[in-house]
């Protein structure tokens, strides 16, 4: 791993003094190729590079630490505080309801984190509604029904076809009896003019509290291209990071934080109803530097 | 003339790496082309389609088994690819035996009945082995040139869920008479994450060829570089789309040109 390929790099010995310019170029070489394998976007690994050399560069070695161990603390620092620094939680509307919109690609996970979301509101003393604005792909209103029904989470799903209208009807019909509604929408392509600009009138139809990019954790490179776009578009509010189950380093949390400034407030650890837990920025550093 | 030597090595690399071919594979291609003496696209451009083209993709026949983490497009794989089989005068029988996914049944069976494909679904809740062994013991899927099956999307981090797909194959393989084939569904968006999933994969039900999806965004894919050198894992597929047609058999050349566009 990283702290043991620092401690190779650069010695094991405890220095008295300041971390030499070659120690740092020695060490920011390692975490550079760290950063990629964990999938960290290139532009934003040289980016990150850079504001960490000039940190590094004369920095006070701690004389309890050796200069690997210096390198790794100043590493995670700065990338914990890149990451948001700590948990922020969800926004809820002042008054009236509280809407939450989840958006991204195909296959992401935002059909079942509606209903994590749901459940994780529910929790916190909320009365949820959860609906499927999804009219495109096969069984996808059912997936969500069936699965809100397995979490003991109320579903409507409008019927009809036009996305919009229905979007304006779940709204409204969610006023009376309910707090919060969580809008799952189809996965769409942030290429696919056509799909964003419905997304986008969806936004102007509900006004969400929350406008959430539902991301899969997995993602290479590519993440920032996506975020970008969506954000672009004023449909990224936080962002929830999906299948971190799955031992992926994450590296798109940074990218994706980076390149839109927004929040990641949780993750996705599991298939079931109740893996939703709250983004730790010092956890999520750790897991990137691997 | 060095330091011009040096920029295009990093205009290379930046491609590469954009691209998700990896840092590791990154680094070996292009310490392959400078050794060779030329450092530039063309070659690159050689040793990527070479590298590519290394390993063959299986022919599909009998049961294939569609496998992989979730949500890469396995169940829309399985109806795209018994559609342009049927298209290509082949029988096809597809088999769902995703019985853990809430709605799973339902999205299979109306992509079936949309593309006019027999099918037997398992039920929400049943044994996936136990719907594997019968739909290959039924006289559908004896009479059908490929049997097609679709399973429960799992991370290979999950040691139950791997050891269940195990199980799958396993009775796949002894209630066949004959060769059975097992393809990996990748996400095309995947980083380096994918040489985990597939080594992973591979211990557990030995895919012989991957289907990369979600091609048609801005991803490149550029990971299956990465597996095909370190694994000598081949590529069959590339979803282009979620519409039945969108489904298209690899080529390397045109693959490579997009990478390196
Ligand atoms: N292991 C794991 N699986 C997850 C997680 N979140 C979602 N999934 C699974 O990922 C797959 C895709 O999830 P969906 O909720 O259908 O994704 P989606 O974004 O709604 O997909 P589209 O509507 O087609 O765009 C399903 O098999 C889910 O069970 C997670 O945190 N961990
Ligand atoms: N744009 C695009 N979308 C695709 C492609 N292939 C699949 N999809 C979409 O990706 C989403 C997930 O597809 P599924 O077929 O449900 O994926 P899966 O692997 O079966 O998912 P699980 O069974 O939940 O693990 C759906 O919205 C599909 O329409 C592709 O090539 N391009
Ligand atoms: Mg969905
Ligand atoms: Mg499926």
């Amino acid at each position: 791993n990283l702290s043991e390929k620092l401690q190779k790099a650069l010695g094991l010995f405890r220095n008295r003094g300041r971390l030499s310019e070659a120690d740092v170029k020695k060490g920011l070489r390692e975490v550079k190729l760290a950063l990629l394998e964990a999938d960290v976007n290139y532009l934003v690994v040289k980016d990150f590079i850079s504001r960490l050399e000039q940190r590094c560069v004369g920095s006070d070695v701690l004389t309890s630490l050796t200069p690997g161990q210096q390198v790794i603390k100043i590493v995670r620092d700065e990338l914990t505080d890149l990451l948001g620094g700590q948990w922020q939680s969800l926004s809820i509307a002042e008054r009236g309801l509280s809407v939450y919109m989840m958006v991204g690609l195909q296959g992401s996970g935002k059909t079942t984190t509606t209903v994590k979301l749901a459940g994780y509101l529910a929790g916190q003393g909320k009365k949820p509604l959860v609906s499927s604005l999804d009219y495109q792909r096969p069984g996808a209103r059912e997936q969500l029904a069936q699965f809100a029904q397995g979490a003991g989470i109320d579903c409507h799903n409008p019927e009809g076809e036009d996305v919009i209208a229905g979007a304006k009807q779940v709204t409204a019909a969610a006023r009376a009896g309910y707090d919060c509604l969580v809008l799952d929408t189809a996965g769409r392509l942030h290429v696919d003019d056509e799909l964003m600009d419905e997304l986008d009138q969806v936004r102007q139809a509900v006004h969400p509290t929350e406008a959430i990019l539902v991301l899969d954790s997995m993602t290479g490179q590519d993440a920032v291209n996506v975020a970008e776009v969506f954000a672009k578009r004023s449909l990224v509010d936080s962002i929830i990071l999906t299948k971190l189950d799955s031992d992926t380093r994450g590296g798109a949390a940074l990218s994706v934080r980076s390149i839109t400034g927004c929040p990641v407030k949780f993750i996705g650890t599991g298939e079931k109803q109740d893996k939703l837990e709250k983004f730790h920025p010092d956890r999520m550093a750790s897991q990137i530097l691997g | 003339k060095s330091s011009q030597g040096g920029n295009l090595q990093e205009q290379l690399e930046e491609v590469l790496l954009l691209a998700d071919v990896g840092p590791k594979t990154t680094t070996e291609i292009i310490e392959k082309i400078s050794a060779a003496g030329q450092l530039d696209m063309e070659m690159l451009r050689d040793q990527l389609v070479a590298t590519l083209s290394r390993h063959q993709p299986p022919i599909l026949k009998g049961p294939v088994i569609l496998v992989g983490p979730n949500g890469s497009g396995k169940t829309t794989t399985v109806a795209k690819l018994g559609h342009l089989l049927s298209r290509q005068g082949k029988k096809v029988f597809v088999i769902g035996a995703d019985t853990f996914r809430a709605a799973a049944d339902s999205q299979l069976e109306k992509w079936c009945k949309r593309l006019e494909l027999n099918h037997f679904i398992g039920s929400r809740g049943a044994d996936p082995a136990s719907v594997v062994y019968d739909g290959l013991q039924s006289t559908a899927a004896r009479q059908a040139d490929v049997v097609l099956c679709d399973t429960a999307g799992r991370l290979q981090s999950n040691v139950n869920l791997m050891r269940e797909l195990e199980k799958i194959v396993r009775v796949a393989r002894k209630c066949w008479d004959g060769n059975i084939t097992v393809l990996m569904v990748l996400d095309g968006g995947t980083g380096q994450s994918a040489l985990e999933q597939v080594k992973i994969y591979r211990q557990f039900v030995c895919p012989e060829g991957l289907i990369v999806t979600k091609l048609d965004g801005t991803a490149k894919g550029g990971v299956v570089v990465a597996l095909a050198a370190e694994l000598g894992m081949p590529v069959c597929y590339l979803g282009v789309g979620e519409g039945a047609d969108d489904l298209v058999p690899f080529d390397p050349e045109i693959f490579v040109n997009s990478i390196l566009k």
